[in-house]
């Protein structure tokens, strides 16, 4: 699975995801990546892309839970990121990028690893695996 | 106003025995990516046209499960799906099940923009593709050799599997030796990297 996030300079954000899916999977199966609030989200406060287990990410509708943490218990995009990663997967490995109208970017997984690069207008920048 | 921020990802649930050429590989694609977007970002684009770019791109290169690379079903063929929302008024669209559209990212895109609704699958997103005109390739367009032996592993394990390559070292016997972290419960050692 691939996926990128986005927040631009009018603090507007974007999602996107795209995978081939599980080998050997049967015909026909659908995973999270296709599935608005599970492994792809965007709104007016950040942007989600998420990579894992489809069916752990599909229950803990993984993406669109980081939104509604920041909305409703308050907590900003790390909080969010750290409590969906730790409290709303079912014992599945997943991992997620995530940005919020704010400018902020992270990500988290709770796998052996994760491929990621992420980097900000005041120059931060990162790309790692492990 | 923070200014704009980019994140890509291609894939977890990586094979901590994997090779450092394959590392290097995987860092080399990000960071192409990544700059793509920034560049992108530079030039004043919007949010939705930054990540159809990036995952544009991730889909063209064979490395990771997407596009070209995909994984495989156990009938040896390519499904692929995706999708792409805007934040900015919460448009989104997504397709399942799509074998010949070359970005299926763009076909999503298109969804978003330019159909009635949100989420079209199969034959269905098909004919969609046609009528859109997107670039459209046969299926073994995204069938690569190293899935072809993925696939083969995952039916000798009669298993499904996280499409990650391996080193065939980190497999077999010499998995067995050291035991494996498991994941999905199967040995880490049987998926390969993405």
């Amino acid at each position: 699975t691939v996926g990128c996030v986005v927040v631009d300079s009018q603090g507007h954000c974007a999602a996107a995801t795209s995978t081939g899916g599980l080998m050997n999977k049967m015909v026909g199966r659908i995973g999270d990546s296709p599935l608005i609030g599970s492994g792809t989200y965007a709104c007016d406060i950040c942007a989600v892309s998420c990579t894992g287990e489809g069916e752990a990410i599909i229950r803990g509708t993984l993406a669109r839970d980081v939104a509604a943490v920041m909305e409703y218990k308050g907590l900003d995009l790390q909080e969010a990121v750290d409590f969906v990663i730790g409290k709303r997967l079912d014992k599945g490995k997943a991992g997620l990028i995530a940005v919020s109208s704010k400018g902020e970017v992270t990500c988290r997984f709770n796998s052996v690893g994760m491929f990621r690069a992420c980097a900000a207008e005041d120059g931060y920048m990162e790309v790692g695996i492990w | 106003m923070g200014g704009w921020a980019i994140a890509v990802h291609g894939g977890a649930g990586v094979d901590p025995n994997l090779p450092k050429d394959r590392q290097e590989q995987a860092t080399r694609l990000l960071t192409r990516c990544l700059q793509i977007g920034i560049s992108a970002l530079r030039s004043s684009l919007p949010a939705i046209d930054v990540v159809e770019l990036v995952v544009r791109e991730l889909e063209t290169d064979p490395f990771f499960n997407s596009g070209r690379g995909s994984a495989l079903t156990e009938k040896g063929t390519v499904e692929m799906e995706a999708s792409i929302m805007d934040g900015a008024d919460r448009r989104c669209g997504a397709v399942s099940g799509v074998t010949t559209v070359k970005n299926p990212v763009s076909l999503a895109r298109l969804v978003m923009d330019k159909s009635p609704h949100s989420y079209l699958a199969f034959s269905g997103a098909e004919e969609f593709a046609k009528q859109m005109g997107v670039e459209m390739v046969e299926n073994d367009y995204f069938i690569t050799s190293d899935n072809v032996g993925m696939l083969k592993l995952a039916k000798e394990a009669n298993s499904i599997l996280f499409d990650y390559r391996i080193p065939l070292e980190s497999c077999g016997a010499a998995a067995v030796e050291n035991p494996p972290l498991h994941m999905n419960g199967l040995p880490i050692s049987v998926y390969a990297p993405e």
